[in-house]
């Protein structure tokens, strides 16, 4: 579906939170520990995003996997590493996005992917 | 910026590279322009040439709409959630979600909260981002660069960022006509098969 500009979009597209993933802001503060459901859900979209490996049967506990996946999600998009579904990282989970993944093969060059800022590097030099 | 395991790129010798439309989308000449914009972007700032060809099957890049499963083991989602996405080099195939509602105008959009609550999306925006993918680059934590993975609602973004350019210059050297920030001469381009370098 193609608009020319943004004044010829109908008003019946005016839909708040209308996005795919939108029923995970039902999951606001899980952190780990819990189990609610949905988080099976948002596992499999951690999944799908390279942040979780194994492709088993999610379910609906908060594990470590998953907080390890939030935390990872979180350095990659400057959030706080928290490691709880929290506000800021709900906020961003549920924005329309590249379908490619963060993560190819369990590696990253986004920031989960390089040290953290002010890691000394080891520099050597010939003798 | 990050590039793809393995750093895949184009090959030295293809710069010049061809792209096209599938054609049972049957898209306008004006949706086509703002691919053509989108591609020259990334042209401006590297050696790479996109020009239009209408050989679906012999050309290197291969854009299409498609809905849900479209046999690629990546189905869309319909409207919002993913948007597109993008093969590593060489594969060159750049596939959109034909169940969005794209905007095709390229005025300055983020006017007001108006467009952020409507479930439609910039295409140039989206395109811009995919090529990077094309062309090697994989998704960045920068926040303003175009490849960074989300578009937030109301966001209309196109515009190289500093990080993109250094990225995709990494991979393939500078246009010889880019008067931006200039980047280093890297391993790519140096260890060429026959030690010539290739770009800059």
């Amino acid at each position: 579906h193609f608009f020319p500009n943004i004044s010829s979009i109908p008003p019946s597209l005016l839909k708040p939170n209308a996005t795919a993933w939108a029923a995970f802001q039902k999951l606001l503060g899980c952190h780990s520990g819990q189990k609610v459901d949905g988080l099976a859900k948002i596992k499999k979209y951690f999944h799908y995003f390279g942040y979780v490996n194994s492709s088993g049967n999610f379910t609906d506990d908060f594990d470590d996997i998953l907080e390890y996946a939030i935390k990872t999600y979180q350095q990659n998009f400057n959030l706080n590493t928290t490691g709880v579904l929290d506000g800021p990282t709900i906020q961003h989970i549920i924005k329309p996005r590249c379908g490619n993944a963060d993560i190819v093969n369990g590696t990253s060059t986004m920031n989960s992917g390089k040290p953290p800022a002010g890691t000394p590097t080891m520099h050597t030099v010939a003798h | 910026y990050s590039f793809f395991p393995g750093r895949p790129r184009w090959p030295a010798s293809k710069t010049d590279l061809t792209y096209a439309f599938l054609p049972a989308n049957s898209l306008t000449d004006t949706i086509k322009s703002v691919f053509s914009r989108a591609f020259d972007r990334w042209s401006e700032v590297t050696p790479l040439t996109f020009t239009e060809t209408a050989s679906f099957q012999s050309a290197d890049i291969k854009v299409g709409f498609f809905a849900g499963d479209h046999n690629d083991g990546e189905p869309f989602d319909g409207p919002m959630g993913t948007l597109a996405h993008a093969f590593s080099p060489p594969a060159g195939h750049f596939h959109l979600d034909g169940e969005e509602n794209w905007v095709i105008d390229g005025v300055p959009i983020d006017d007001g909260n108006f467009f952020s609550t409507l479930s439609a999306v910039d295409l140039e925006s989206v395109a811009v981002h995919e090529i990077g993918h094309l062309l090697g680059l994989g998704h960045s934590s920068v926040e303003d660069s175009i490849m960074y993975p989300t578009l937030g609602a109301g966001t209309r973004r196109v515009e190289l960022a500093n990080d993109d350019i250094q990225g995709v210059q990494e991979l393939y050297g500078s246009n010889p006509n880019f008067t931006g920030p200039s980047t280093t001469l890297t391993p790519s381009q140096e260890n060429d098969t026959n030690g010539t370098p290739k770009f800059g």
